[in-house]
């Protein structure tokens, strides 16, 4: 379920979306031991050049939102992840295998311009 | 919104949803792995992850294999002194191809420490099985030994490092045909003795639960941890 986000003061503004995938909505709590579900959160939203200095951004963003200001046609910096971090996941096979895997970078804690 | 199930499931690793019949017992290794990396994903600290500190090697992925051999029952017991043999096998068709093999350990649980019974003292003898069982043979033909050790009493786990054997099964199937595990018990046999050696291997019969802890690294899912962040 989508968790409400804060009053952000910009709401249109790149920043972290949060969504929680519960492994009991997809009947997958029967074979994953755990965790109960996982973030799935999201970047979106704009990054217009006034703010480019401050929506933890890369100065790449800033060139590309300074240059889409002179041309529109260059699209602008877009709203990406700027700090991940890996889950493990302790589920069960078809073949009585309890297995425990580990998955690098799979949820987004933080999104800025770039 | 339709998810997509089929993809995530492959991103998993998996190719259907699995469905267990019953559920295995979770080791306590992987528990305090697992709890280690959920509270070490909520801190700063960005160590790799695909390393495991608990057994000092390189992976993503630990699958404990449990054993699906049998008992085996021969009329002519390779010696007196023997207490049970049992045919250990382990499917490893789980691996992909990919992943490469940093760790196979055997796990012989003998039973629970407890503080009463506290007799005989044993000998492990672990065989690789080499060649086909013929029809007419009770048991397959013990091949290369793998390990002979003693334990003071049928109880505790005892650990093996197979990685040597599981790389050559992993690499061809064809070579996987099982262990032969034999327990011999060790000292005296005089006759008031027998009997409780006999009740104490029917006891270590019930109890013993063999299982194979793998542990592979995925390349593709591993990138070295060189990797620069913004």
């Amino acid at each position: 379920e989508a968790i409400p986000a804060p009053k952000a003061p910009c709401r249109n503004l790149c920043h972290r979306h949060q969504l929680f995938i519960n492994f009991r909505d997809l009947g997958w709590h029967k074979w994953i031991i755990a965790p109960k579900g996982f973030m799935a959160n999201y970047c979106h939203g704009d990054c217009p050049f006034s703010l480019t200095t401050s929506l933890n951004s890369s100065n790449y963003a800033f060139m590309q939102a300074l240059m889409h200001a002179v041309d529109p046609e260059i699209p602008q910096a877009v709203c990406v992840p700027t700090k991940l971090s890996p889950i493990s996941m302790l589920y069960q096979d078809n073949d009585d295998n309890v297995i425990l895997r580990h998955y690098e970078e799979m949820v987004v804690d933080e999104c800025g311009c770039g | 919104v339709q998810f997509q199930e089929y993809v995530f499931l492959q991103f998993l690793g998996l190719d259907k949803v699995p469905s267990p019949q019953r559920f295995q017992p979770v080791p306590y290794i992987l528990k305090k792995i697992f709890q280690d990396r959920e509270a070490a994903a909520t801190s700063v600290d960005s160590r790799d992850f695909c390393y495991i500190k608990d057994f000092g090697v390189r992976g993503n992925v630990l699958r404990l294999l449990p054993d699906q051999g049998l008992f085996l029952y021969s009329r002519k017991l390779s010696q007196a002194s023997s207490c049970l043999q049992k045919f250990l096998y382990f499917n490893l068709s789980a691996i992909k191809e990919k992943e490469q093999l940093t760790m196979a350990q055997l796990g012989l649980d003998l039973g629970p420490n407890t503080y009463y019974k506290l007799g005989p003292e044993l000998e492990l003898a672990l065989f690789l099985v080499q060649e086909p069982q013929e029809g007419d043979q009770p048991i397959p033909k013990p091949g290369r030994m793998l390990v002979l050790q003693s334990v003071p009493r049928p109880q505790g786990v005892v650990h093996f490092n197979l990685l040597d054997v599981a790389k050559d099964w992993n690499n061809d199937s064809q070579k996987n045909l099982g262990l032969l595990l034999e327990i011999l018990v060790k000292g005296n046999r005089d006759i008031g003795v027998t009997f409780q050696l006999q009740d104490a291997c029917a006891r270590l019969r019930q109890s013993l639960r063999a299982s194979l802890l793998v542990v592979t690294l995925h390349p593709e899912q591993c990138h070295p941890s060189s990797r620069k962040r913004r």
